[in-house]
């Protein structure tokens, strides 16, 4: 079972603490990332692997980073080295797909799901957020967050969302859409959580022990914000809607829909 | 008495709030930032006064925004329409001053002061910081501050404003310096507020009434940020060692460094 996250956005946003704090690993060193984060030219990109055991069943996680995008003064085109590898991918899968004698399992290195990270200006979506979702909304699933969400009061974020989900209509972006759930409880919950998109992630690389209790804190002279805390932000509605519930369906919607129009669009030129 | 602030940064980075808060002042009301700052495709250089009472003292205190700098895909050279201005203010100054007949005050309309607000990534100064300070530290007095310090927590402070300085030295920038003082007393409290360079801010327009005390506040679920607590931020410390102590010492470097570079450069060419 193979599951490969891509993970976009500038430099500083948090998203090697958030990828360690959502599959609970060290996945993302503490030196690590600010080494390669400086001063990058272009973007690179840049696969990790680990294999995780999510409810039993062996998971084969790769983390698809992007370096170096939106990092320079002139981004123009930053965006070009990621769809180059989006459909490199899909070519991957529809060479091994099309030949005469074919395994019975095809490697799946297609990008299941993009995550996206906004800079939590608190105004609107960027002019470079918007460039690349039109660009890849119809190539791989997207799903955008709010980074670093502890930086805006829940006042400033109601009306930050408002205003990025705004830009997203009037841009025509097409984002993941979580499918219904069969169940009518699940369900709710399903809608409840839905309704948070754009989510608002927090993450961090502190563990506080408390008791018998870990959770990943981030200790301000004011106060400390919970990762796992509801209220504080949206890192436990994501984490159940795209781990607990949807790995399948982005894998599906990957195969049946973004891969069939690439197959489609090559098979047809 | 003039005093004219520049202050450059990407949008949503605080500065309006930032301006409100260190003049105690609604100059920036809250929709106006909201509209002007969405979708600007080139820098413009906006100018709006207002008349202070600081120490008994009428200042006519202009504040210079630059809405668009680090806005777009591209921000190549959007330096540019700041250096232009910049300079336009030293000609004007200039013509003023040459004058066979001239008038006994001449205005001054030249920047005594540019404040660069460096984006919270938690990592080092971003290429674009690095690009505007090296084309403006010979021509402006530049104080840089860390946008939104309630972003980072302490330790992650310490370690950002430790390579921040480490690129400043790299880079050979050369910041404003504070001058000394005469009085000892004065000067240990000096030497403690220059050691915090760059001054992390916190800003907001939220005031909160305790009691008989207002202060500006940001409110989150998890705790309180005090604006004026000096544990919070360095806002205390740059609104010490910016407008209770140095406004002359930053129009005389103006007037006898930057400005007299200026005259040097554009009579001997
Ligand atoms: N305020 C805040 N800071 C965070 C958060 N997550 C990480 N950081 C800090 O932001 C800085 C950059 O984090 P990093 O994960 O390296 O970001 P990346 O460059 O996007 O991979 C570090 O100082 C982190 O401790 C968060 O959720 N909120
Ligand atoms: N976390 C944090 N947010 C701030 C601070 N100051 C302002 N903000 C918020 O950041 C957003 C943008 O502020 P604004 O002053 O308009 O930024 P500008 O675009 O740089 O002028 C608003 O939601 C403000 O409430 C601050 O010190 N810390």
């Amino acid at each position: 079972f193979e599951f490969n996250l891509m993970v976009v956005g500038q430099s500083g946003l948090g998203k090697s603490t958030f990828i360690n704090t959502l599959f609970q690993t060290e996945l993302y060193g503490q030196d690590f990332p600010s080494t390669v984060h400086r001063k990058k030219k272009t973007v690179s990109i840049d696969s990790s692997s680990i294999l995780l055991k999510e409810k039993g069943v062996q998971l084969r996680l790769t983390i698809v980073d992007t370096p170096g995008f939106g990092d320079a003064v002139d981004n123009s085109n930053c965006w070009q080295p990621i769809i180059d590898h989006i459909d490199s991918k899909y070519e991957e899968y529809l060479n091994a797909e099309s030949r005469v004698i074919r395994k019975a399992h095809i490697n799946d290195n297609r990008v299941h799901c993009c995550l996206y990270f906004i800079t939590p200006t608190g105004h609107s979506l960027q002019a470079l957020d918007i460039e690349f979702m039109k660009r890849l909304h119809d190539r791989v699933n997207i799903i955008p967050v709010i980074a670093k969400a502890d930086t805006l009061t829940s006042e400033e974020l109601r009306l930050f969302k408002k205003s990025i989900m705004q830009d997203i209509t009037n841009e025509k972006m097409k984002l993941y859409e979580f499918p219904e759930c069969d169940d009518d409880d699940e369900n709710k919950l399903t809608k409840i959580y839905k309704d948070k998109v754009p989510f608002a992630v927090v993450g961090s690389n502190f563990i506080l022990e408390k008791g018998n209790k870990r959770t990943r804190v981030r200790q301000y002279a004011w106060g400390i914000v919970d990762v796992e805390d509801e209220v504080h932000s949206d890192f436990i509605a994501l984490r159940s809607m795209l781990i607990r519930t949807n790995l399948n369906d982005l894998r599906d919607v990957t195969h049946n829909i973004h891969y069939e129009n690439y197959r489609y669009k090559k098979l047809s030129s």
